[in-house]
Parts: C-alpha cells; sequence; structure tokens
C-alpha cells in the first residue's frame, strides 16, 4: 500500500480540502500514482475536483459499510497518474450509526487492505471535527499532515489537537506519525501572521516543514473550476508552493 | 427568556466565533443585557473573550448533565450588560454519551429555562460540525444566523446546510426561523468575493442580512487580545460593522 497521509486538523477553514488536492496533484505531475480520498460529508475536495453528479452512483460510504468493494468506488484517471475515492453526504451515517454498535474505527484502514500496492502516495482530506470519519482517517494514515493558518484561533486549537492525538494513539493502539505543520494562507504583509509564524517556529520547530504556502487567490479560483490549480496555471505561486511541499515531503518519506 | 440567537454553519472557518463575540459586544453597547453561550469544545469564544483558566470551574458541560445550575455555570459582567457561559473541551463527551442514550437533544433548551428573562439577547456559538452539540444550539434557539464567506467552498455547502436544516425541523418538531445570511470577511477588491456576493444576493436575495462585515485584521487582533474589537477600537470599520448588524437585527426582531 502507498504512503498514505490524512490532511486533519479540527480548526475550520484552514486550508485542508486545498492542501489535499493541490498536494494530491502535485505528487500525480512528479509522476507518482496518487490515490485521493474525500472522507468529509460536506465532500469539498470531490467537489473541488469537478465531481458533480453522484447519485446512484457507489461513493466511499458504500466502501466503508462492505456493500462495494474498493474497485467499484475509484475513480480512474481523473488526471494522469490521479484517481479518486469521492464523497457522499450519506457519509454522516457512519457516525449516526454507530450510536447502535461501538467500534467502527478502522472501517477505512480495512477498506485499504483491498489495494495492491498500485499508489506510491494515498491522500485523505478530513473533516473539521475529532469524530468517527476523522478517527478512521487517522488510523488509516501512516503519518498526518496538520495545515495551520497563522491566526490566532487556529494555533490556540493546535495544541489541544496535539494533545488529543496523543490519547488517540494510546486508545487506538495505532501508531501515527506527525508527517509535519504546513504554514497555509500566510500574507507575509500582516504583522499578525509573521508574529504567529514566527511564534509557532520557535516552539514547535522542528515539526514545521519548510515549505509555506502563500495567499494566493488562484487557488480559489481554481476549486471553483473543478481543476487543481497545477492543472490550470502550473506557474502560479500556489501551484509552485505545492509543486514545492511534495518535494520536501517525497524527500522526507525517503529517510 | 431573551431572543435566541444560534450562530451556525458547518462550514469551517467561516466567522462563527467572531461574529458571536462581536455581535454580543454590540447588543451589550447597545445596552441590551446579552448572555453569550459557548457550545463548541474548541471553546474560541471563550478564549477569545479572555477567559483561560478554567480547570475546576464549572462551565457548560457541568450544566448540560445537570450536575450544576444555570446560575453556577454563568460568569457575570464580563463587560458591561454581558454576561458568558463558557466551553471546555469535556463537551466532547456529551456527543460520546450519546452512544448510550438517545435523545439529547434538548439539554441546552432545558439549562436554559432555568432564566427569569434577565436577558435581552442570548447568541450561541456552536462548532464546524452537524452533531449533537449544534443540534442543541439549534433548537434551543428561536432563530439561526448563518456566516458565510465569499469563496467557493462556503457557498456550496450553504444549500445543504439549509437542506439539512429542513430534515432537523421534522424530526425534531421544532420551528426555527432562519434570521439571515452575514456576508464575513468580504474583500471588495477580490473578484471572486464580488462574483459570488452577487450569485447569492440573486439566489437568496431576502435571506442576505444588509449588513457586510469587511475583512478587517483588528478582528484578528482583538481575539488574540481577548476583548471584543467594540471595547478596544470602537471606530475601526471591523466594530462599527458589527453594531451595525446588532442595529439591523434589533430593528428584525422587533417586527
Ligand atoms: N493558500 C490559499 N490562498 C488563498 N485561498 C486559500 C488558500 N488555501 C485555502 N484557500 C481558501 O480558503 C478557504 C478555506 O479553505 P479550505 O476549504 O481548503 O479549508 P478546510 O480546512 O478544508 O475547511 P473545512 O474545515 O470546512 O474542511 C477556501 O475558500 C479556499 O479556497
Ligand atoms: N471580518 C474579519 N476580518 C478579518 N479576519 C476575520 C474576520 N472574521 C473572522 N476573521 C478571522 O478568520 C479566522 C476564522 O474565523 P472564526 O474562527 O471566527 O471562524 P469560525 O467559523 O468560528 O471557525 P470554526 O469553524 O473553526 O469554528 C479567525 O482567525 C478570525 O479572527
Ligand atoms: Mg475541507
Ligand atoms: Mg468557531
Amino acid at each position: 500500500m502507498g504512503y498514505t497521509i490524512c490532511i486533519g486538523n479540527q480548526k475550520g477553514g484552514v486550508g485542508k480540502t486545498t492542501t489535499a488536492i493541490n498536494l494530491a496533484a502535485a505528487f500525480a505531475v512528479a509522476e507518482k500514482k496518487t490515490l485521493l480520498i474525500d472522507i468529509d460529508p460536506q465532500s469539498h475536495a470531490t467537489i473541488g475536483m469537478g465531481i458533480r453528479k453522484l447519485s446512484g452512483k457507489k461513493t466511499l460510504y458504500n466502501g466503508l459499510t462492505g456493500e462495494a468493494g474498493i474497485n467499484e468506488i475509484i475513480l480512474q484517471d481523473m488526471l494522469p497518474s490521479l484517481d479518486m475515492i469521492p464523497a457522499h453526504i450519506n457519509l454522516v451515517a457512519i457516525e449516526a450509526n454507530r450510536v447502535r454498535q461501538t467500534g467502527g474505527e478502522t472501517l477505512l484502514s480495512n477498506l485499504l487492505s483491498q489495494l495492491h500496492g498500485q499508489y506510491d502516495y494515498i491522500i485523505i482530506d478530513s473533516p473539521p471535527s475529532i469524530n468517527l470519519l476523522t478517527i478512521n482517517a487517522i488510523t488509516a494514515a501512516d503519518s498526518l499532515l496538520i495545515p495551520l493558518q497563522c491566526e490566532f484561533f487556529a494555533v490556540e486549537g493546535l495544541t489541544r489537537f496535539l494533545k488529543v492525538f496523543e490519547v488517540f494513539e494510546k486508545f487506538l493502539n495505532h501508531h501515527i506519525k506527525i508527517l509535519g505543520i504546513l504554514i497555509t494562507m500566510f500574507c507575509s504583509n500582516e504583522n499578525i501572521n509573521r508574529m504567529i509564524a514566527e511564534d509557532i517556529k520557535n516552539r514547535l520547530g522542528d515539526w514545521v516543514l519548510k515549505t509555506i504556502i502563500p495567499r494566493d487567490i488562484h487557488l480559489q479560483e481554481a476549486a471553483l473550476h473543478g481543476r487543481p490549480l497545477l492543472f490550470r496555471d502550473i506557474k502560479s505561486i500556489g501551484a509552485q508552493s505545492y509543486f514545492d511541499l511534495a518535494k520536501e515531503l517525497i524527500s522526507l518519506a525517503d529517510h
């Protein structure tokens, strides 16, 4: 099975989905066979990849409940070297069904065990909360990438997220590495951004990735058009920064 | 009981907490006796009001479980005319406990029935998800205020949020009014912002509030200092826009 990265942070709006889509695209451009999985019922990674009409089709929910095998829910060649497993609002039922039986933390990792090494990288976009879907994403992953906006509430929540994370490890008896903290939507001309970025580097130095994603309106526009920015405008600063991130992570994974 | 407004949207990072804190402050400045309630385990409204050390103190969780009466958990006179019920990370247990027993959607409205009309307005900040805590906030409220950032994913999720909302009404047998959609973090010089704002007004015209909250870095800085912007710099555009919002809502509620 390929190197599996969960993109997670319970703070909302920090760039999880934007990172999942654009990092997956960057691995694909680097000719790494990549699978993007959307486990957020909001389905924003699915929409951001231009997938609209899903009614009647099988999606991640059907794979998690065992109604469908993994090959029935993979959308092949969304882009060269990039496949996808789309989300649907029905994923909320995974959470609700839990009321009737405990367990269910490893539904996704069981599903992914049906793969036979056809991917180099697997990227999972998760929702802004610590619920059963996020737990599934974390237990299925080798490591966790934490997008972080340099704003007060997001940083405030980070230390708690890391603590909750340690509790998970014991409870789920699954060791998952923190791949790193990715600074996103960075505006170098805003004092508060620079101040908070310095503070994070001082406090969490080793965990902060070297690549910083700047604020680039083209990333938003690309989502509107349902195509990752690297496949729309490869020279844009947003696209280049995600390409740099992929190179940094590829060299990290090799060690 | 005062007019109760739930600030809700399952999309993350759209300005729910910023709106809850600053709207509560605006009502207080307008000399309306106001109670701010934080039902998000992230506790950002609590932190944004400068409340740090809570260990050992009773918070919203204790009120919801019945261990404490409402008067034991209200922090009086945080600011003139502004009281608060703080959140704590232990609120996640409300969600987890649900696994053992069904129901629990009206814990907050039961708690608020202990009040005897001492507030003109009650504002509830909710988490970025549709879970039991958010359901509690909705069932306890008279109306829902939906902050919306003019960006693609947030607008995409809005139509679904409104649909889920209708399902709630039937399931919970509780009618809750949509007070309005509040455009937040608006940058008039960004094309995509203006384009999306036009689109929302065309599609959802009557629901879109007249007041628009511009992007103002001072709103972020105020959170860092634990004091609402109206109580730090009343002339700033961020503070003034929330004051305009309070005036618009007061006149709406009177009709
Ligand atoms: N580097 C960037 N530059 C400009 N805009 C960005 C950038 N990264 C993300 N955005 C925009 O910010 C908004 C929030 O990002 P996104 O939806 O990816 O966050 P999220 O963490 O996935 O949110 P949620 O918590 O709801 O899942 C989106 O409109 C997105 O297009
Ligand atoms: N009008 C504004 N101008 C500038 N910054 C803003 C504005 N409104 C909110 N922000 C900033 O944007 C970030 C997200 O806002 P906030 O945390 O209030 O959103 P939220 O919807 O409560 O997030 P969550 O979904 O995690 O609860 C915060 O750093 C906040 O300070
Ligand atoms: Mg997302
Ligand atoms: Mg919030």
